[in-house]
Parts: C-alpha cells; structure tokens; sequence
C-alpha cells in the first residue's frame, strides 16, 4: 500500500479528538 | 417495526398520515423509500366513504430539499368502498425549493372527485443520502479541518448493542460511509461522510467503545441545521 501520510494524519486526528 | 431492503436504506412501517375523518372518508397511510438511488413514497389508500372515488392526484407545497412527485399518482380503476389500494410514487428532488420548519417537513395536497385534501408529513433524511457519498480521504481530512468549530454537534446515541463492524455495515447500506477507521485508547473511531441529494456533505466521527451500548456521534457540516435531522437518521438505520 502507498504510504500517502493520510494513514498517519487520521491516526493523528483520531489522537487529537481523544486527548485533546 | 420496518423492513430493511437488500439494496436499499431502512424503510419505516407505513403510518397513518389522512385519517379518513378528516378526509371525507379517504385514508391515506405512507412511508419513504430510497432503493438504488430511486426515492419513492410508498402508499396506501382506503375508501372509507359509502361512495365510489375517482379521479386522484397528488401535488407536493415547495419544500427544503426540492422533493416532488417524478410521475401522477395512478390510481387506475375507482376505489369502491371499503378498498385498499397499493402505490409507490416514484418522487425526484429537482422541484421549488424553500426551506421548512422542521426542515423535513413536506406538505401534500391530494385530490379525489369529492374534494381536495392537505396533510402534513415528516421525510426521514436518509431518503435522500446519495450513493456516491463516500469522501476521498484527503478531501475529507481537508473539509473536516475546514469546517468551523462552531458548526460541529454532538450527540449520544443510546442503547445501541451493536459492535463496530455491524454498525459501519448497516450505515453503509443507507449511504453512510466509512472513510477511515482508528482504534484509539481502547475506543474505535469511524470517519464517515454522507452527501444529499442537493450536493450538502456532511462528515461524522463515530466512537464506539467495545461492550458500551452507547456511542457518541459528532457531526461536521456547513450546514448546521441539517445535523440534527442526520443525528435522527443514524438512530432510525442503528436501531432498526
């Protein structure tokens, strides 16, 4: 799978709206 | 309680929208459908009247999402007294626009040889999710980033024993879709989207904790006033 950082960006997202 | 269809969104049980007292013996029951991208409204209509009925049509008042009949009504033989008959009118969004109060109100006229008739009735907002709703995953990150703090409502949905693969399947079968999925701290998190009939998206995050029956919703959109009738579809299609 092509690593296009949006896997990582929702991870972040994802983290973010738990400990904001 | 309604039935699910294979190729379509949740359908509620017709429900009664003329009581026939108010109507000169004409009773008309009805739900909303939306299979395959065709929205109809599915009716029944009963001759409570000691006479026969004929010469039926339909007309819709302008409405916020444009909804109006894409055929007549076709009632094709007189309705005897004390007969039922089935229709689906098939319905398109392309009519007069004007926003109502609740927005998904719609007001229909129906007429017979014996007089006109109006009644009220409240579409439930799935009907109008389109198939093509599911987001690229950029331009959903970019819009949920975009869409200001302000115009993001929360909402707890309760009592929902379902688990997290079931309910992503049962939204998708109304045109929900999951763009993204995170497990965080114990917790799934679902990045969805949804689209209407008149081009408005709007982007949900969706937590579900393992063995909590309650799930939080939180919806994005630019059109804040649609958050709510949203929240409402997602607990008609979960919980049925």
């Amino acid at each position: 799978e092509l690593d296009d950082g949006l896997d990582e960006a929702f991870s972040r997202l994802a983290q973010s709206r738990t400990n904001p | 309680s309604g039935v699910g269809t294979l190729s379509g969104s949740y359908v509620a049980p017709k429900a009664v929208w003329l009581p026939a007292m108010k109507a000169k013996g004409l009773e008309i029951s009805g739900t909303f459908t939306r299979q395959v991208g065709s929205i109809s409204m599915d009716l029944q209509l009963t001759n409570k009247a000691l006479q026969v009925m004929t010469d039926f049509a339909i007309q819709f008042n302008r409405n916020s999402f444009g909804l109006a009949p894409a055929a007549p009504l076709q009632v094709h033989a007189p309705l005897s007294p004390n007969q039922t008959v089935e229709l689906s009118l098939p319905l398109n969004t392309v009519g007069s626009v004007m926003k109502m109060e609740p927005l998904n109100n719609l007001q229909v006229a129906v007429k017979n040889n014996i007089d006109v008739f109006y009644f009220s009735t409240l579409y439930p907002l799935h009907v109008l999710f389109v198939e093509d709703g599911k987001m690229d995953r950029q331009m959903f990150l970019a819009t949920w980033k975009d869409i200001p703090n302000e115009n993001e409502a929360q909402f707890q949905i309760r009592d929902c024993p379902l688990n997290t693969e079931t309910a992503s399947n049962k939204l998708q079968s109304s045109n929900i879709f999951t763009v993204a999925k995170r497990n965080v701290e114990g917790q799934d998190m679902l990045y969805q989207s949804l689209k209407l009939t008149n081009g408005i998206w709007v982007l949900a995050e969706l937590r579900i904790q393992p063995g909590n029956p309650n799930f939080t919703l939180s919806l994005k959109c630019r059109a804040p006033e649609v958050s709510q009738h949203v929240y409402q579809a997602y607990e008609t299609i979960l919980k049925n």
